[in-house]
Order: structure tokens, then sequence, then C-alpha cells
């Protein structure tokens, strides 16, 4: 038997947005520590990594491990029907067919019951290797979606580049090019806080696609703000914290001088 | 020129 009751329902909401454009459908795998997904969009490119630990659930249990198997189109339309303040209750059987949702009014004075079918998900999962990053970027999520949104104006690269005390996203096309430069923030302990790690102060400068970075940002409502981890010819990884209690994270593979 | 990389070349799978 599995439950997981989840009194900020907009959470799931949220991380679905995120979800939902890279990876179709995806083995949502439950086990008493929490809920994990992890899927690869088609083309290899880009990896999503869902993590919602149990503490995040104010209810959780899961007495034999259960996979999901979620089409994420249906998974979204039926999520839309929950309001943002709907308490979620998942359930599901042993070996499940189906899932249960249910969505509890904040009020407790509407009830809405769905079942979504499950469906056999043939998924290989990758293991992702420890890595020493050169750089840790943590910015507000907003400031990086309207920079991903605006260098895509320019050409289906964005380069991301880090040197000491400053990240700086820049794009070049037709029709010209751009560079947006963000410095890192004085003793101010906020969200709007730009913060630039860097392990030796050993700049680093890598090429991405922005049609991913952009499919990324579909995630900026679960987090004010977004970590960006790189290190030279490897995924960029882009980290936003649901809580304390869980993450979504992806992992981007550069485009690399031929 | 740049060209895209997969993400096969970096992680295994499990």
């Amino acid at each position: 038997m599995f439950e997981a009751r989840l009194l900020q329902g907009s959470i799931l909401k949220k991380a679905l947005e995120g979800i939902r454009e890279l990876i179709t459908s995806g083995n949502w795998e439950c086990s008493s520590a929490g809920i994990s997904m992890q899927g690869m969009d088609p083309s290899h490119v880009a990896l999503t990594v869902l993590m919602l630990q149990n503490d995040l659930f104010d209810q959780f249990r899961c007495d034999r491990n259960v996979t999901l198997g979620l089409n994420h189109a249906t998974f979204s339309k039926i999520l839309k029907c929950a309001a943002n303040d709907d308490i979620i209750t998942l359930k599901a059987e042993d070996q499940p067919d189906e899932c249960n949702l249910l969505f509890q009014s904040a009020n407790d004075d509407k009830t809405s019951d769905f079942i979504i079918k499950l469906t056999d998900i043939d998924q290989e999962t990758l293991g992702i290797p420890d890595t020493e990053y050169a750089a840790t970027v943590k910015v507000p999520s907003v400031e990086f979606q309207r920079i991903c949104r605006d260098l895509s104006q320019f050409g289906d690269t964005i380069i991301i580049s880090v040197k000491k005390g400053c990240v700086e996203f820049s794009g070049t096309g037709e029709i010209g090019s751009a560079k947006i430069a963000l410095k890192e923030s004085g003793n101010v302990d906020d969200d709007e806080k730009v913060s630039v790690e860097m392990d030796k102060d050993t700049p680093c400068s890598l090429s991405f696609a922005s049609r991913y970075l952009n499919y990324f940002t579909k995630a900026t409502s679960l987090s004010d703000t977004v970590t960006l981890q790189l290190c030279p010819e490897h995924p960029l990884v882009v980290s936003y914290d649901i809580g304390d209690n869980g993450s979504l994270k992806y992992y981007l593979a550069p485009k690399i001088e031929e | 020129a740049v060209s895209q990389t997969s993400l096969k070349n970096f992680f295994k799978p499990n």
C-alpha cells in the first residue's frame, strides 16, 4: 500500500510543469524514503531528476516499493483540476495498474477523486557520477528565467561563463549579440542574492542549447533561487530546491567545439 | 562549429 498526502498540493502541480514538456512519461518510484522520478528527453541531451522526500508529505506510507508509470500529459491534465491550495493525496496498491488522486479544498468543503491508469514504461536510468564542480552559482530563479528568454532571441546557444565574483550569460546570432552579467551581491541574505563560488578561481565557460534552458525555467515557481553548477566539458546542473525536502534537477549536456 | 553532445557520453546506464 502506498499513500502520500501533500498539504501543499501546488508543489506537485509546479513540479509537473517543469517536467511534462521534457519527458512524456516516467516511472515515479515510491519507496519509504519518498518519491523519485528520472527521465531523459528523447534526444538524450537533458536528464530531469525529481526527488520528493517523505518529510515533504504530512502523511507518507509505503509498505513496499511501488513504481507508478505515469503519462505526464494525463497527469498534468488531472493536476490542473486541483486548486493551488488543495491538499493532494496519491494512493496505489502494491502492484498497481492505476493510481488514485484525491484533492481536498483547504476548507474541506470540496473533494475530487481521480483515477489515472498506469503504463509500463521501459526506461533506462542513468548513474550520475559524483563531480567536483568548478563553479556553483546561485541566482534568483525569476532572473535566470528572464535571461534565458531574452538571450534566446539571439540564437540557439547560450554561453555561461563564470569568473571571480561574476556570472555572464551571452548569445550571438544573425541579428546581433547580447551579454548579461550578474555580479555577486554583498552580504545580503535574501532571495535576490547572487552568489558565485569557484574552485581554485579558474574561469569556466560552457555553451548550452537555449531551448533546454528555457524548458528548465518552467520550474521557476518551485523556488525563489536556482543553482547552476558548471565543470569544463561536463553537463550543467540546474537545481530548484523544493523547500528542504525535495528538488527538481536538470542535467544538460554541453555543446562542444569540434 | 559547436555540436551538441549526448548525456550518454557523460553518464552511464545503471
